[in-house]
């Protein structure tokens, strides 16, 4: 039964693209099964791993507002065990197309439920929005992870963000939780990066019940250049600093759900 | 006469709000009247100058849904000549409550036409997305300056955007012309950097009709601690590199227009 991850968070940049490519890559290696949600009209997520816009005519869109199944749109990448549900350039009109629709924040949880059996984890790559995209995303999760940029307008932002996850916890989805708070793009030799994960980590504590993970993602231009080649960096670049994080940040995921 | 210039990339964390913030304070202490717009929910480029949401009641929201007039919602900021249009919580809203209404996309060109008089460069700092909030931008602007981070997934989002551009073009705004593209986070040590930098000048130009700029804004801790602080790094840090390089690109976008 999988456990779905929203990886959200409103300010652009922050690394959670590179976050969902790389920490599904990583639980894939280690033999689980994954599904990749790529919810970002900007496709990132899904040219990340090898599938273009461009090169894609199914995908999410179809899943939201056609009524495709994941059967009709997921398909395999390059790394076994990782499959992806990629973005179409028609995602870019689906917020307001759904606006009027029925039904129109759970329609990702109604897709998503039908195959849970199917994976042990489905991850969701969200856009730099609190719209109707991300509420789909955490409808549809058991829980929200939060990449943070150790820098000021991104903890500035984690106050508008627990607002909407509380939002949703009260009218559309009770049982969400948070997964866990992730600090990404670091460089503890400047002062701004240890003042911030300082409190970062006082705010949210360190526990397995949402608190912020002790694993930290650095700033490694290898996990900037992977995409290029559209494969995670842990597998296009096995021995970084970026993947050895990456890879250390799916053990304690493991850990934190006694998996390990 | 003000020239209106939107500030956008639906890529997010690509230097959008510092370059708003510190190309207006640079404007601004060369002596030009500057107004900066904050278009976006989160309200960065507001707290990076001083103004957070929390601590204002009234702002673009208003401008854009309740009749409100410039003159009711600009605000002075501690920089001398530069005003500020602050953002308040309910801008989150915002989208979703034009959809239904009347020149939904017009609704910032209205407010702002009538206080062009009065300033000499209106800066507005669009949201990482191609939502109505930023087609209001490109609707009231003169150009879009697009600030674009040395690295894979921001060059690949282009294309979204240079069609978003030609739509407004088509259908909104005629007279839309892009002001420049400005490479941000430059690492010139990587070939990343060196190769996403090559192929952006091959592709734009570098001419004075909305090519690459010469002045390239380098990876600088300063410009990420100066928000914190609420004031712009060429105010705060006045020697750094970062501040150096955005007093380098006033320069250049004033004599772009015969101003130097
Ligand atoms: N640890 C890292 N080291 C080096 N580069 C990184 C790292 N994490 C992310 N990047 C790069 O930084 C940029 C922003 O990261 P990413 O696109 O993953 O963030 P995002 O939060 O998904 O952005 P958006 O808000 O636009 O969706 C990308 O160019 C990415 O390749
Ligand atoms: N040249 C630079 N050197 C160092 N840090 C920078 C630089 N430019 C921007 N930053 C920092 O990088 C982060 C992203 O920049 P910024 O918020 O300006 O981008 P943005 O495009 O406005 O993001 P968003 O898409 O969320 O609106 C911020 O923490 C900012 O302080
Ligand atoms: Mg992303
Ligand atoms: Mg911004």
């Amino acid at each position: 039964m999988a456990r779905i991850i929203a990886i959200s968070n409103q300010k652009g940049g922050v690394g959670k693209t590179t976050t969902s490519i790389n920490l599904g890559g990583a639980l894939a290696l280690a033999g689980h099964r994954v599904l990749l949600v790529d919810l970002d009209p900007q496709g990132n997520a899904s040219s990340g791993v090898g599938w273009p816009r461009t090169e894609v005519e199914d995908g999410v869109y179809d899943l939201l507002l056609e009524g495709a199944s994941v059967d009709d749109v997921a398909r395999m990448t390059d790394v076994p065990g990782l499959e992806l549900i990629p973005v179409t350039d028609a995602l870019v009109g689906a917020e307001v197309e759904l606006v009027g629709e029925m039904g129109r924040e759970r329609r990702l949880h109604s897709a998503l439920d039908a195959v849970r059996d199917r994976y042990d984890w489905i991850l969701i790559d969200c856009p730099p929005s609190l719209g109707l995209l991300t509420i789909n995303a955490f409808v549809a999760a058991d829980s929200v992870l939060i990449p943070l940029q150790a820098e000021y307008f991104a903890m500035e932002g984690l106050s508008g963000l627990m607002n909407t996850v509380a939002q949703v916890q009260k009218w559309l989805n009770p049982a969400l939780v948070r997964e866990g708070v992730l600090l990404t793009l670091q460089d503890r030799r400047t002062n701004l990066g240890r003042e911030v994960e300082a409190q970062t980590r006082e705010a949210f504590g360190e526990g397995s019940d949402g608190g912020v993970f002790m694993t930290t993602i650095p700033r490694n231009v290898r996990l900037a250049e992977a995409p290029s080649h559209g494969l995670p960096a842990v597998v296009w670049a096995k021995h970084c600093p970026g993947t050895r994080a990456y890879i250390e940040l799916a053990d304690e995921l493991l850990a934190r759900h006694g998996l390990r």
